[in-house]
């Protein structure tokens, strides 16, 4: 079976996504996560891995037949089948509009909010206040939609509930019943277990609400 | 137009928050 | 022929990725960018609209059946045919790639450096030279790609063409020759030119370096 590589650092929500759809796929792929296959800031940096990884960023995917592939969208895709990227053009399009939904709408304010709470931005009260609503506005969206299904996209997991998914890792829980009860639902499906361990969902929203 | 482009949602911050996710994950290894 | 809706705003370049995708597959198209189709600020904000588009962004596209998509990257990959989506799984995964890479490595820092000459937002001296030294660093690594290479992946124009081009559209002249090269090449296409009309290049980098 061909070895595929997925270079990243441990924990990676990005990487996540593509793991997963690894998982759905049968696509066997070894994890260069830590040394000496890996260690994030120097690898990365290396003129052979710019050579073939230009922005130096993780993931980043070889295949054994020396494919390369940068961002995590596309290796996600890549790595995915038909079922997941979406059987029509309908879906498709769907799976994409929700791929791209988690990366523009949900990603930004998340960051905003939970960077300073992990020590790696500078606390400011007024943005968190800010981010905090905006996630809320994106979440009840997400809700609304929910309300209804059971993915996001037809009647299976695809891409979107992946991608959409592993985006929300970074959040707490979220007092969004529909998101919340799909959420679990993602993250019991076995393949999502095998990549994501227990998650464990915090009791309340995120720790700095004390 | 650009009154329209003012009212884009973007995340200009992006390089900033890329680079303080490096640092961070570079320091947990 | 079916009438098919893209709601935007005039020159708005996220509704022009799906614009030149519809020039090259043969989509025909209805523009709504002026009232009464659609006016920017009202019709966005309308309960109907909120019901199709719950993010009430633009652009926005419904089909005569009814099927509606927001976010610019999945409308435009919808209304592409599969030359553009890449013909490939790893065409297909390199355009995502360079589609994702228009979003997350030019945008933000373009429209740090751009916006505030043109008016809409407040110009830091620090914050436009940290965005003038991100967009050289990605467009080096684009003409560095560009350098051996007509058009991003495969010899023809893909959506991966299509995205980068208009997310630079808002920069000026780059000193980056492949880059200039390429532009020239992409916006040239006849496809390109119904939509864009004629880009003028400026003689030199953003106005403000004067």
């Amino acid at each position: 079976l061909s070895l595929q590589t997925l270079y990243t650092y441990p924990e990676n929500w990005r990487a996540f996504k593509a793991q997963i759809a690894a998982q759905y796929s049968g696509a066997r792929l070894k994890i260069a996560s830590a040394p000496p296959a890996f260690s994030f800031g120097q690898t990365n940096r290396s003129p052979a891995f710019l050579s073939n990884f230009p922005l130096g960023k993780v993931p980043a995917y070889q295949g054994d037949d020396g494919f390369c592939l940068f961002e995590s969208n596309a290796i996600a895709h890549y790595l995915s089948n038909d079922v997941l990227r979406g059987s029509t053009p309908q879906a498709s399009a769907q799976v994409l509009q929700w791929v791209s939904f988690a990366d523009s709408e949900i990603i930004p304010p998340a960051s905003a909010w939970v960077f300073p709470t992990l020590g790696i931005m500078q606390f400011n009260k007024q943005a968190t206040e800010q981010a905090k609503e905006e996630v809320k506005r994106v979440l009840s969206i997400l809700n609304q939609h929910l309300n209804t299904r059971t993915f996001l996209v037809g009647e299976r997991v695809s891409l979107a509930d992946i991608s959409v998914s592993c985006s929300l890792l970074w959040l707490f829980k979220q007092p969004y019943p529909n998101v919340t009860r799909w959420f679990l639902t993602c993250i019991n499906q076995p393949q999502f277990k095998t990549v994501l361990g227990e998650v464990q969902l915090c009791e309340k929203m995120a720790q700095f609400d004390a | 137009g650009t009154e329209c482009l003012a009212l884009e949602r973007i995340w200009f911050e992006k390089p900033r928050y890329d680079e303080a996710e490096r640092r961070f994950y570079e320091q947990m290894n």
